[in-house]
């Protein structure tokens, strides 16, 4: 794991986090739903919570669908290539590329789709302080391979995050320690 | 475009396709292209943004060094060359957000130890 630079992190009167989707989009509850799972991933193992939130300007994390330039000097690229990004805390800002085939809650997934959970799960991580892995089960590894879903924390990730945050007091640090993700690779592993 | 449990399959191969003319590319040599991979190192910060980013299409030191900070943050085999598994990893979709944010130096690869900075030079 790793922080970015100067280990920002929200501080400690704020372990109550606001998230807020930006209202233009329209999003259904089942998109919603995969945003408050990938957020569960993270509470579960740290003091911190996450509530969603209606006003989306007063939300500590605001979170937005858009399509190449957005304003934010860090434009999106169509399909595939670029997914998302995130800024480091606190300013709490989370952008997805508008232009993906996001798969909402499926099992089945394909070339040319991306699990929106597992990329929620990845940006939040940024959201929080956690910069780029190098470790490939790391949920904070910087690809995701298309038809991929990656929605565990690794020990890598928790470790980072509880260096940050402390850990969650009912984390028993054993059982949401896996990898779980469906790669194909030339050798067959699944 | 949301999708419940829809089959849908692009093909990854127009891309693979695109991006095999540098497998084995080494320093010196010049493919038309390689300055389009030096804004994708730029992009992701491993070449210094304050650089211009009207890249030649010459294999130089300044791709090199690039590759082999991609490599290594990676953990793919330092190799200094365009090799199979470095493309292939450069065609996955990725986070939009750098990997390297201070020049010359990661602090991606701390091989899960100690956390040191891995420095690079230009």
């Amino acid at each position: 794991f790793s922080f970015f630079e100067g280990q920002p992190r929200w501080p400690s009167s704020k372990s109550k986090l606001k998230y807020a989707f930006l209202p233009e989009n329209q999003l259904t509850d089942s998109v919603k739903l995969a945003f408050r799972r990938a957020f569960d991933k993270w509470s579960k193992v740290t003091p911190l919570t996450f509530t969603e939130m209606d006003s989306y300007r007063s939300a500590d994390i605001r979170i937005g669908f858009f399509v190449r330039d957005h304003g934010d000097g860090n434009p999106f690229d169509g399909p595939m290539k670029i997914l998302a990004h995130a800024f480091a805390p606190p300013i709490g800002f989370f952008h997805l590329d508008g232009e993906e085939n996001w798969m909402v809650d499926g099992e089945y997934l394909k070339e040319g789709m991306v699990d929106l959970e597992s990329v929620a799960v990845h940006e939040i991580g940024h959201l929080l302080g956690l910069d780029h892995s190098s470790e490939k089960d790391a949920v904070m590894f910087p690809t995701l391979e298309d038809g991929t879903r990656k929605v565990e924390l690794s020990r890598d990730d928790i470790e980072g995050v509880q260096m940050l945050y402390g850990s969650n007091p009912d984390y028993n640090g054993s059982s949401t320690v896996y990898t779980h993700h469906q790669e194909n690779d030339i050798s067959g592993y699944s | 475009h949301f999708y419940d449990n829809v089959v849908l399959t692009i093909p990854r191969n127009s891309t693979w396709n695109y991006f095999n003319k540098y497998l084995g590319c080494r320093v010196g040599q010049k493919i038309k292209g390689l300055a389009k991979i030096k804004q994708y190192f730029q992009r992701f910060g491993y070449i210094d943004n304050s650089l211009s980013n009207d890249f030649t299409d010459e294999f130089d030191q300044l791709l090199l060094s690039a590759l082999k900070s991609y490599q290594l943050n990676f953990n793919l085999k330092i190799t200094g060359e365009f090799d199979i598994s470095t493309l292939q990893n450069m065609v996955k979709p990725r986070c939009g957000n750098p990997d390297i944010v201070k020049k010359g130096t990661t602090h991606m690869n701390y091989g899960g130890k100690t956390p040191m900075d891995h420095t690079v030079a230009h």
